[in-house]
């Protein structure tokens, strides 16, 4: 069971004030090591926080990005994430994989990437995908913020409907939550690895999505998910499929990995979180912890190999 | 609040190429309100899609015409919303 100094149950989905507030139990609890960042703010104005896992102040130092919840309805995705800010905290200086990936680089975890579909999810539609920002002479609201990354912007398997699920936006960065990622990540300058949790269907994707060419590195990362998808299942059994984004579920572009690889960082992922499908977006909550626990097997061999082979 | 009442998720088996356009075509079609959880893409994956109850009749009509094979694997979207609200509330209290 974690460590936790006010309640918070990490076995239940909770409103993004509640995550906000732990994100900052989490900084107050773990001072030397956790802070909690503003890195921005969404359409509607809510703040964009990330946690910031430090060992050493200074100059950049090399750097993963864990980003969750871009996809508001996935709610796993960010009850994950939140168990793993406070997974990386309290496995510091107890767990010799942990502790030596923090001594040598940064973490930053990014539980809400899409705050506004957040919260419009708990008060008016539990199955919004989007963004909340105004398509003028549309309608329809919102843009699907993975869509929205410069990475082919508005090619396959993205569309220019407003109304459509997969909205790409009417420019690359156009969602200002899309941007202040952006724009933090290219200020930073050192990030290594960029992991986006979805769900649901059991995936272990690498670029690219919005072709089915090869990347360069597409054998090292096929290897990498392959044994990341191994150390996963070895918690419950949870299969993975793994494969480049295009082939294994669908052309897609735009998306936040693509962006990333073509942008330099090399070990770049995305997983689709465990759910049959049974349940659609509504992961019964007892499986909030099971879930975690074995993403974080997973993610822990991604970020290994990423501390062993710094480029 | 959006409603769910009497929604339901197919999931439906896509066996070659030509099932994968019909679908397409199906899930495209703007008046019939359908949320796409899981797109046709390749053969071995499934599609999942959330059809409101008015669009239940047409989309059945559809399928069956077409001989595309599917199953009902969630029968009552409203009925596991309310339940996850329920869970909620608890864990709020």
């Amino acid at each position: 069971q974690e460590r936790s100094s006010n309640n918070f149950n990490y076995g239940a989905y909770h409103s993004l004030e509640a995550i906000y507030h732990e994100m900052d139990n989490i900084a107050s609890d773990f001072p030397d090591l956790a802070s909690r960042v503003k890195i921005g703010h969404s359409f509607e104005n809510r703040p964009m926080y990330v946690l910031k896992f430090s060992t050493e102040e200074g100059v950049p130092r090399p750097a993963i990005w864990l980003n969750a919840g871009i996809h508001s309805r996935e709610w796993i995705s960010q009850a994950t994430a939140i168990w793993t800010a406070r997974k990386i905290a309290s496995d510091y200086q107890r767990d010799p994989a942990i502790t030596s990936i923090l001594e040598k680089m940064d973490i930053f975890l990014l539980p809400v990437a899409n705050p506004d579909g957040y919260v419009y999810t708990q008060t008016q539609n539990r199955l919004w995908r989007k963004t909340r920002s105004l398509n003028p002479g549309s309608p329809c609201f919102g843009a699907d913020p993975n869509r929205n990354w410069n990475a082919s912007f508005a090619g396959k398997g993205a569309s220019d409907d407003p109304c459509s699920e997969v909205y790409h936006g009417p420019h690359a960065n156009s969602e200002v939550e899309v941007k202040s990622v952006v724009d933090f990540i290219q200020k930073h300058g050192n990030f290594k690895c960029f992991i986006d949790l979805h769900s649901y269907s059991q995936l272990m994707m690498y670029p690219y999505g919005y072709t089915a060419k090869k990347a360069p590195d597409a054998e090292e990362l096929d290897k990498l998910a392959r044994r990341a998808a191994k150390a996963l299942a070895s918690v419950s059994g949870t299969e993975y499929q793994v494969g480049p984004t295009c082939t294994t579920v669908y052309p897609a572009s735009g998306s936040s990995i693509d962006w990333a690889y073509d942008n330099g960082i090399k070990f770049a992922f995305t997983l689709e979180l465990r759910d049959t499908g049974t349940y659609g977006f509504l992961l019964p909550a007892n499986q909030i912890i099971p879930t975690a626990e074995e993403t974080w097997l997973g993610l822990k061999t991604i970020m290994e190999h990423v501390r062993d082979n710094l480029y | 609040r959006e409603k769910f009442f009497g929604d339901q998720v197919f999931r439906i088996n896509v066996r070659n190429g030509d099932e994968i356009s019909k679908l397409s075509q199906l899930v495209n079609s703007n008046n019939l309100k359908l949320n796409v959880w899981k797109s046709p893409s390749t053969f071995n994956r499934p599609v999942d899609v959330l059809v409101p109850s008015v669009s239940l009749q047409p989309v059945k009509s559809f399928l069956t015409s077409q001989g595309l094979e599917y199953e009902v694997t969630i029968e009552d979207l409203q009925t596991l919303l309310d339940n996850e609200d329920e869970e909620m509330r608890q864990n709020e209290g």
